[in-house]
């Protein structure tokens, strides 16, 4: 089974924003 | 054919020609006639003068041009000779013919640094505790271990009124020491320079108390003859000159320099070493798979592998690393389909910036290190039993 890649747009990044990679 | 290659290509040991290394070369002598001039020599003129260079170019000998020194009727009366051979020889024997009688005394010195110091190679006279504080010259060579300068017996006057100053470096070194494997003997036969001193004529038996020389003498002489072997230690087989016009060493093996002293900047990965006729000791390329430009050689590995490799590669590009650029920086993994030379061969790991625990994967695989339920080789999807959450720390739970 191929699972999809990881879609970047469904996180949630509020509590995270240090963590968000720059695209 | 190759003189320091053999048939199959492998190294071997070379020197160049036995020449005449005074050939050619400027002599300085510190006395020479005809300034001002008299009715035997006038510098100004060509036809009576008698110039050092006569010393060294090459003129028949049926009917020599010989140099003359200025006449000599008080102390001092030695004279001095000098031959700069451009670079370092490694001298065969020396010889200097005279157009008169012979000097009664006179010493052989060498220079190793282009005249800055001297050593002598030998002397001659027939009172050698009177000229120079020596016993003249054991029959059968010097009776240490290693070559030194003896005293021998002045040049004799020939019928025809001239005479030959000779020495050969066999002279001065103990039978049984050979060049290869003697660096007492390569250190002996090295010059980059010669000087004769003629330091008394041979009418000064006929000099008065006081110095000055009954009848006023010259010496004369022609053919000053350095017979050596450009000095390239084993890895070359002639010398040329170079942009410069400096005569220097054409090296093979890897090495460089004006005799072949060091080796190139990237042939490092042993120690330098002079040829022999045994071992040609070329200077080894590091072995950088074709990533680096520069090496260093490093004893303590060198030592470490039985004294078979010690370069280590310096600034490995192509996002290569180690000691030979033979496995892939951080951050980088093999690609199996290239070869370890190939531009190419380190892929970027590509580590998802959610999906992976880290930037660094594994550097023979690629496998990223992967989150909690995340998989694939760069960690970009969910493992099976697993559905992208909307949590960037845990971006795969299970499904329900």
């Amino acid at each position: 089974e191929v699972m999809p890649t990881l879609d970047m747009a469904l996180f949630d990044w509020t509590d995270y924003e240090d963590l968000k990679p720059e695209v | 054919a190759d003189p320091c290659h053999d048939e199959g290509g492998a190294p071997r040991g070379c020197v160049p020609g036995l020449v005449n290394a005074a050939l050619g070369r400027e002599v300085l002598a510190s006395s020479t006639c005809g300034r001002p001039a008299n009715r035997a020599c006038d510098a100004s003129d060509p036809r009576r003068a008698h110039p050092a260079t006569l010393l060294t170019s090459a003129g028949g000998t049926a009917s020599p041009l010989c140099w003359r020194s200025d006449l000599l009727q008080r102390a001092p009366l030695n004279v001095t000779l000098t031959v700069p051979l451009g670079k370092a020889f490694e001298l065969v024997f020396v010889s200097l013919r005279f157009c008169s009688t012979p000097p009664a005394s006179a010493a052989l010195l060498k220079s190793q640094d282009h005249g800055r110091s001297w050593t002598p190679l030998g002397f001659f006279s027939s009172h050698c505790g009177l000229d120079y504080g020596r016993l003249p010259a054991p029959a059968d060579g010097p009776a240490g271990p290693g070559p030194e300068a003896l005293c021998f017996p002045a040049p004799q006057t020939h019928p025809d009124g001239g005479g030959l100053l000779a020495f050969s470096v066999q002279d001065g070194s103990p039978p049984g020491l050979d060049l290869d494997n003697s660096p007492v003997l390569q250190d002996w036969v090295t010059a980059t320079d010669i000087r004769i001193l003629l330091t008394r004529p041979a009418m000064l038996e006929d000099a008065r108390d006081d110095g000055e020389v009954t009848v006023p003498y010259s010496y004369s002489a022609t053919e000053l003859q350095v017979g050596g072997r450009c000095k390239c230690n084993g890895h070359a087989s002639r010398c040329l000159l170079d942009t410069q016009g400096h005569l220097t060493c054409d090296c093979r093996h890897g090495t460089e320099g004006p005799d072949c002293s060091r080796c190139k900047p990237f042939y490092c990965d042993r120690p330098w070493q002079r040829a022999t006729a045994q071992e040609a000791h070329a200077c080894l390329a590091c072995s950088c798979n074709g990533h680096a430009r520069r090496c260093r050689f490093n004893m303590e590995l060198y030592r470490l592998s039985g004294r078979r490799s010690g370069g280590v590669c310096l600034n490995c590009r192509h996002n290569t690393a180690g000691r030979h650029c033979h496995y892939c920086r951080e951050g980088f993994y093999r690609d199996p389909g290239r070869a370890l030379s190939d531009r190419r061969a380190c892929r970027a790991c590509d580590c998802h910036p959610v999906g992976a625990a880290g930037k660094t994967c594994n550097q023979t695989t690629g496998q990223c290190p992967c989150k909690d339920g995340v998989t694939g080789l760069t960690c970009n999807r969910c493992a099976p039993g697993f559905q992208q959450s909307r949590s960037p720390v845990a971006p795969c739970v299970k499904t329900p």
